[in-house]
């Protein structure tokens, strides 16, 4: 099965 | 302070609507090189990236950095207020706590003038890496709104496959599976409905349609659409504006 992911897991805070 | 008129209310209306659905309190940051938003939707799935260069406008002025913090349902409620073709210019002091906006009919006989107060919005900023994307796809904004709309029938998440043959919407739910296939094409009669696909490694990702029906509510502010994906990375989808765009980071379902 899939889930969703969020863009926290990708980018990175400024 | 900030001054800026755009000689028809609507370029900013219609971006306000197509965006306002997804976004609460963000800060609008100007500049002399124009009005930019970045925000996370409330799920953190989607990152909106606005972009209104100066040269949109048909008077800007920014000598100093501005920052408007506001919530973007209050901004369309007072845009409502404006007619498409009124004349708009937002104003705003330094450091002050109100967006000042007005609008004047093309006659100059009738003014509007809504102060919106402003608010001090402490939000978080993602840096935004600079990726190489396996494959690119350019085409209609409708026709992707239409295909995605289609398989929300079906089910809660698509899924779409990039490779030489063209681009695949595919989706499988209780009811059954369906798919939508595209060869890319080039339609010298409207351009827009063309397909180009440039690609340097097929890729495959799954994405939510119900986040992906907000997103392309931007199709009423462009012909086309420009699809960015590349594996395990969210997908960059952009609409150009004529003088800047509105831009998505959407993050994929991921295997688990």
């Amino acid at each position: 099965t899939t889930q969703q992911a969020t863009l926290m897991n990708f980018f990175s805070k400024k | 302070m900030l001054e800026a008129k755009l000689d028809a209310a609507s370029q900013l209306k219609k971006i306000v609507e197509a965006i306002r659905d997804m976004l609460g309190e963000c800060n609008i940051e100007c500049n002399e090189t124009g009005l930019a938003l970045q925000s996370l939707d409330k799920s953190h799935i989607v990152l909106v990236s606005l972009l209104l260069g100066s040269d949109g406008f048909s008077e800007y002025r920014c000598d100093r950095g501005v920052t408007l913090g506001l919530n973007i349902n209050s901004l369309a409620t007072v845009l409502r207020c404006a007619n498409n073709d009124d004349i708009l210019t937002l104003r705003s002091e330094d450091r002050a706590n109100e967006l000042i906006l007005t609008f004047e009919d093309s006659k100059a006989d009738r003014i509007s003038e809504f102060n919106l107060r402003l608010m001090d919005i402490d939000q978080e900023y993602l840096a935004i890496p600079e990726t190489e994307y396996a494959a690119t796809v350019v085409m209609s904004a409708a026709v992707l709104q239409r295909t995605l709309r289609d398989l929300s029938a079906l089910s809660e998440a698509v899924t779409i496959e990039i490779d030489k043959e063209g681009i695949r919407f595919s989706a499988e739910g209780d009811l059954g599976k369906g798919s939508t296939h595209f060869k890319p094409c080039v339609d010298m009669e409207n351009a827009e409905n063309s397909i180009n696909i440039t690609l340097s490694e097929p890729v495959s990702l799954s994405f939510n349609l119900q986040y992906f029906s907000n997103i392309t509510k931007a199709s009423s502010l462009s012909s086309t659409v420009t699809l960015q994906m590349t594996a395990g990375m969210p997908a960059q989808i952009e609409y150009k504006l004529p003088s800047g765009h509105v831009r998505y980071y959407f993050a994929p379902k991921i295997e688990d």
